[in-house]
């Protein structure tokens, strides 16, 4: 997290806000109800609380176009969709919303004006910009379910080292706040990984490390930002080069997207790719690209599935151990690169060949990671 | 196999040279005389990239205008006096 600079938050825990107009796109009562919902996400975290007044406040809240009375023009639909003032008088902790922007109350069909205005009011409290792309003071724009909302442990941490935490306590004591995993944290256990168009994408929680192919440093970002509507927590994933597909799989529903374009009909049931009703979720997905057949791992069992023939393999399931005898617990990620599979059990990873499926190497789990 | 970089287009640049503006402070070198080594727009691509945990390679590559064309606040990403 960052601070806007060391005095520049407000001196006294009880803030005023008014809404000096309202945007066409929501009902006047959808835009009170999210304003008052992201001041909210604030004052959950610390002392400061809010009330709205008709006389002069601390924030104004308004909607302009292109040039609206400040020195920042807005910029039309996309780009910019807001911005706001850190704390002080007059425009000091004024946010402002480029009104030419489609602002929702939940839905993805616009920007949820609930998050945008969640994240300028951290500026009217003091905070800039976060490098943590999972937090909600990072510059770009990300959809979140609003009813599931819960503000990142980075955004806490930055609040509250500028005004202390909530004196009455968490107001939610049950949820935990999502943190951004570590590429480099030797505990890491991945969700998932597949490869893309030459690029490899690791997948953890809400986030992936996508490890383009003329790079080894990979970039972290959101799941979202990549797949709209994709899963996050993942189960498995692999990619199909023939069909240009890459499939995600979450407990008993796949999803499949075209590149980063969602595929229709999807998700599907995973009964697609010929998996028992008693497979509940698998674990890791493997795409033999010699012989076009997909490896799932499910529990201590695998089952391999000739996509050409939409058949399970004969002989399958059969237990790992009896092809992978090296692995001793569950496979938690698989994938093939170069004609070896690499299989995922816990904080290691088996390099296999797929031809003769002799181990060769014995990596770290964060061996593509480049840490 | 020489693969050639995307070209970047005019606009491209121009829309790059504004965001930096805009975001990171960027301010085009002005007279006659231009110092030697990075120009002040690579360095400021640096920073960007360094700030969005892109890779930094001081060029406009194509992660980059991608991760500039997304929809975003309009407060700066570096402190800037004003």
């Amino acid at each position: 997290y960052s601070i806007s600079g060391n005095d520049l938050k407000w001196k006294k825990n009880h803030l005023t806000y008014r809404i000096e107009n309202y945007s066409p796109d929501m009902s006047v009562a959808e835009i009170e109800q999210s304003i008052d919902k992201a001041l909210q996400v604030w004052a959950k975290v610390t002392p400061l609380r809010f009330s709205k007044v008709s006389s002069d406040p601390d924030i104004k809240v308004l909607f302009g176009g292109q040039y609206h009375g400040d020195s920042y023009p807005f910029d039309g639909p996309d780009g910019t969709l807001a911005h706001a003032f850190a704390p002080g008088p007059g425009i000091g902790g004024d946010a402002h919303f480029d009104e030419d922007e489609l602002f929702t109350f939940r839905s993805q069909k616009g920007y949820v004006l609930f998050l945008v205005a969640a994240h300028e009011f951290g500026h009217s409290l003091g905070l800039s910009h976060s490098q943590d792309p999972g937090a909600l003071m990072f510059p770009v724009y990300t959809f979140h379910d609003p009813d599931t909302f819960v503000l990142p442990q980075d955004d806490v941490s930055g609040i509250q080292s500028l005004y202390g935490p909530n004196p009455e306590g968490p107001v939610d004591p049950g949820v935990t706040r999502p943190t951004t995993p570590d590429a480099c944290d030797s505990d890491l256990v991945l969700d998932a990984v597949t490869t893309l168009r030459g690029e490899m994408y690791f997948f953890k929680g809400r986030f992936l490390w996508r490890r383009p192919s003329q790079s080894d440093l990979p970039q972290q970002s959101l799941i979202a930002n990549f797949w709209r509507g994709a899963p996050v927590n993942i189960d498995a994933a692999f990619e199909n080069p023939e069909s240009d597909r890459v499939f995600l799989f979450k407990d008993r529903q796949v999803w499949a997207f075209r590149g980063y374009d969602p595929v229709s009909g999807y998700p599907k049931s995973i009964s697609t790719f010929g998996l028992p009703m008693t497979v509940r979720k698998i674990d890791a997905a493997l795409y033999d690209e010699q012989s076009g057949k997909i490896l799932f791992f499910a529990g201590n069992m695998q089952y391999r599935y000739d996509e050409a023939k939409k058949t399970m393999d004969e002989g399958f399931p059969k237990r790992i151990d009896l092809t992978f005898p090296d692995i001793p617990g569950k496979v938690t990620a698989a994938f093939e690169y170069r004609g070896f599979a690499y299989i995922y059990s816990g904080r290691v990873m088996f390099e296999y060949s797929m031809g003769s499926k002799r181990l060769f190497r014995l990596l770290d789990n964060n061996y593509f990671l480049t840490c | 196999l020489c693969v050639p970089l995307p070209q970047r287009t005019n606009l491209d640049e121009q829309f790059a040279e504004k965001y930096l503006r805009t975001f990171f402070n960027f301010k085009e070198e002005n007279g006659s005389v231009v110092r030697r080594g990075i120009s002040p727009l690579s360095q400021k691509l640096r920073e960007m990239q360094e700030f969005f945990g892109l890779e930094i390679t001081g060029r406009l590559d194509s992660d980059t205008l991608k991760m500039m064309s997304k929809p975003r606040c309009g407060v700066p990403d570096i402190k800037t006096s004003a």
